[in-house]
């Protein structure tokens, strides 16, 4: 039952979108945070064949069954983080970039990486003034169980709150900035351990970006999970 | 690796050259044609892909490592030296053999700040913003013998802006009008980065596939009765390049990797 081949003609010269009818599982492997189960991870690999061509394309990515909710706890003011419905105590720590030259590695995630599982840490936070982290950064963090708070190009300090006052309606071009913010999206947005993208730090994002951002990032209602024991938080 | 397109090869390691704008006489056109640089000729150096400008010239030895002692006062800013400064060519080759109704991408997954790329003569322009990605068809500029010479001028970020003397968290600012990473104008952590990380960030790659390709899946899990049944929402956009209509078959697979390698399906 986990896997399903469809037939369908693409016309010349186009481009189309296509879904597949969802896959039924009972009681997968879910994906956990690190300490609170186990990061179990699926192989989903999508082809292509074109008649009298043969395979003409393929793709595959590391998938984690897990839902994410959160919103702010009225009782403590804080966001209060739900991982498969179960609340998570975040123990997180904050992230700029692996390296000042952009020297990113593989081997320097891993290790940075696993060094925060092995500290007992589950969030690691992206700083707006750093990078929208790259798939690696992603990868051993759906490995290891972090949890990521994705912060975009946005900072208090340099974006309206600073001293002397600048760049009040942020950056110049702000089609650009959500064009980035889209593309950004499409990278990143099959990881298991993206928990929350954050429209920059200490600042909220011109109005214009920030209500375009909101509508972006909906979920969309097809995806809607309403549980008896949870009540789907939006 | 996390995601993977199988018919994808990463141009990088040791094969690019580096040279600042100023110090190259010759153009895009002719650097992909005639007068290939080769790594001996002045002022080619050994390039640091995927990397930034400075990273070239901290493995290179052109300047002090910034992150040792007071090196990085040493290294002149981009705000004394104006923007051209950090204006770098980078070249490669690599070589690409098509066979009937394949098509080949050249894609960047990351370039801070714009670029102008030239293969085989052709050019085209990467428009700004440093978390986009860029891809390419470059099906009918490939050479029929294979052999590519890529050459790729990479600008820095168009508002750099300029160190006050007191330092300080963004320094002046500038940086924030273009769509950027911010910190490389200094913060109370960390000192400004002389060339605002310019440079070729983040992967570059070929990708060879046939007629149809598969672009930016999304995959999404909805969940009932408590987690027991699990639903996986597969969408993906496909492209067919070809002048004909494709007759396609389309899979999804989903294994679960037990161990390393070893997949139940």
């Amino acid at each position: 039952e986990h896997l399903q081949t469809r037939n369908l003609s693409i016309p010349a010269k186009s481009r189309v979108q296509y879904t597949f009818p969802e896959l039924f599982f009972y009681k997968p492997n879910l994906w956990w945070p690190n300490g609170m189960g186990k990061q179990s991870l699926y192989n989903v690999v999508i082809s292509i064949d074109v008649k009298e061509f043969g395979e003409s394309d393929s793709w595959s990515h590391l998938f984690g069954f897990r839902k994410i909710e959160s919103h702010i706890d009225d009782a403590t003011g804080g966001r209060l983080f739900k991982v498969n419905g179960e609340p998570v105590f975040i123990r997180g720590g904050n992230w700029i970039l692996s390296d000042g030259l952009l020297r990113l590695s593989k081997k320097r995630y891993n290790t940075d990486i696993k060094f925060h599982a092995d500290m007992n840490f589950n969030m690691i936070r992206c700083w707006g003034g750093g990078l929208a982290e790259r798939p690696e950064f992603y990868h051993y963090c759906d490995y290891y169980g972090i949890l990521v708070w994705q912060e975009f190009w946005i900072t208090g300090d340099v974006d309206g709150r600073g001293v002397p006052i600048s760049n009040p309606k942020g950056p110049l071009d702000h089609d650009l900035f959500l064009f980035c913010a889209r593309d950004t999206v499409k990278l990143l947005r099959n990881h298991p351990s993206l928990a929350l993208w954050v429209g920059g730090n200490e600042q909220t994002p011109p109005d214009d970006i920030n209500a375009a951002l909101k509508i972006d990032l909906r979920l969309h209602p097809d995806f809607e999970s309403v549980d008896e024991n949870t009540k789907s938080m939006g | 690796m996390a995601e993977e397109h199988h018919r994808k090869t990463t141009l990088d390691g040791g094969s690019w050259l580096a040279a600042r704008s100023t110090e190259v006489k010759f153009t895009g056109t002719q650097l992909t044609t005639t007068h290939p640089p080769t790594s001996s000729t002045s002022p080619w150096i050994q390039a640091v892909v995927p990397g930034t400008v400075l990273a070239t010239l901290v493995k290179n030895k052109v300047v002090p490592d910034p992150f040792y002692g007071l090196q990085n006062e040493a290294i002149i800013d981009i705000a004394d030296s104006g923007r051209e400064f950090y204006t770098f060519w980078f070249f490669t080759t690599f070589h690409c053999n098509l066979s009937t109704n394949q098509y080949c991408d050249l894609n960047f997954r990351g370039i801070n700040y714009s670029a102008d790329v030239y293969l085989n003569g052709h050019k085209t322009v990467l428009p700004k913003g440093m978390f986009r990605r860029h891809s390419i068809d470059v099906t009918d500029i490939l050479h029929p013998d294979g052999n590519n010479l890529l050459a790729v001028l990479v600008h820095p970020p168009d508002h750099p802006g300029t160190i006050p003397p007191e330092g300080g968290q963004g320094g002046d600012h500038e940086i924030g009008k273009d769509v950027t990473t911010q910190y490389v104008e200094g913060w109370d952590w960390m000192t400004p980065i002389r060339d605002r990380n310019t440079g070729i960030w983040d992967e570059v790659s070929i990708s060879v596939t046939g007629p149809v390709k598969i672009i930016d899946p999304h995959l999404v899990s909805s969940f009932f009765d408590n987690y027991e049944r699990a639903y996986l929402h597969t969408t993906t956009e496909l492209e067919n390049r070809s002048s004909w209509t494709a007759e396609c078959s389309l899979t999804v697979q989903v294994t679960m990797e037990l161990e390393d390698s070893i997949c139940l399906v």
